[in-house]
C-alpha cells in the first residue's frame, strides 16, 4: 500500500458516499444516470468474487464489502424507494453498447483464462467506461448539480491517483498490471473534459453548465 | 508483467 493507492480508494470512498447521502438527504435522483450505477454495482459484483476466497487484508475486505453495499443500496434507492425523481427520459444510454464490446474483449485480451480472472478483467474494462451514461446525461441535460460535480470530480481523482500509484508501484517493486494501467488511463482521460469544467467553473462558485 | 498470484487492489 502506497499513500497514492489510499489517497485514491478513499476519493472512491469519498465518492461513493456522497452520492449516496445526496440522494437519501434530498430524496432524490434527478441528474444521476442509474444505469451508470448499475454498470459500477456489477463492476464490483465481477471484481470482488474472491471477497471470501482470497484474504489480503481487513482494509481490503472492508473496503470491498462497503462498496458492493454502497452500489447496491445506490442502484436500490434509485429504481426503487425514489424511483419517482429517477429522470429515465435523459438516461438513455445503451448499457449493452458497453457490456457487450467490455464482455468480448475480456475474453480476448487477459493475463489468464480463467472464470475469476475473465470477470476480474471485465470489471476493470468496464469500470474504465461505466461512467459514460452518467456524462452522456449530463451532456444531454447540459448541466450538472454541484454535489453531483464533486461526485464526479472526487470518482475522476480516483482512479487518476491509481495511475500514480502504479508509477509508483513500477519504480519501487517493479509491479506493473497492463491491463489495469491502460483501462485506468482510459477511465481517466474520459473525465478530462469534466475536470476541465469542473476546475473553471465548479471551483469558482458557478453552475456546471455544459456549452450547449 | 508479474504473474501475480491475486489482485491486492481494490
Amino acid at each position: 500500500m502506497n499513500i497514492f493507492r489510499l489517497l485514491g480508494d478513499l476519493s472512491h470512498l469519498l465518492a461513493i458516499i456522497i452520492l449516496l447521502l445526496k440522494i437519501w438527504r434530498t430524496r432524490s435522483c434527478a441528474g444521476v444516470s442509474g444505469k451508470s450505477q448499475i454498470l459500477f454495482a456489477l463492476v464490483f459484483t465481477t471484481r470482488y468474487l474472491d471477497l471470501f476466497t482470497n484474504f489480503i487484508s481487513m482494509y481490503n475486505s472492508a473496503m470491498k464489502l462497503i462498496y458492493l453495499v454502497c452500489s447496491y443500496a445506490t442502484v436500490f434507492l434509485m429504481y426503487f424507494k425514489f424511483k419517482a425523481t429517477y429522470d429515465s427520459n435523459h438516461d438513455t444510454f445503451r448499457m449493452e453498447f458497453l457490456v457487450v464490446p467490455v464482455g468480448g474483449l475480456a475474453f480476448l485480451v487477459n493475463h489468464d483464462f480463467t472464470p475469476l480472472e475473465i470477470l476480474w478483467t471485465f470489471s476493470i474494462y468496464l469500470e474504465a467506461v461505466a461512467i459514460l451514461p452518467q456524462l452522456f446525461m449530463i451532456s444531454k441535460t447540459g448541466e450538472a448539480e454541484t454535489i453531483t460535480s464533486h461526485y464526479l470530480f472526487a470518482l475522476g481523482s480516483y482512479r487518476a491517483l491509481y495511475i500514480v500509484n502504479w508509477v509508483f508501484r513500477f519504480y519501487t517493486e517493479g509491479f506493473f498490471d497492463l491491463i489495469a494501467i491502460v483501462a485506468g488511463c482510459v477511465q481517466t482521460i474520459l473525465y478530462c473534459d469534466f475536470f476541465y469544467l469542473y476546475i473553471t467553473k465548479v471551483l469558482k462558485g458557478k453552475q456546471l453548465t455544459l456549452p450547449a | 508483467d508479474m504473474d501475480e498470484e491475486f489482485h491486492d487492489e481494490l
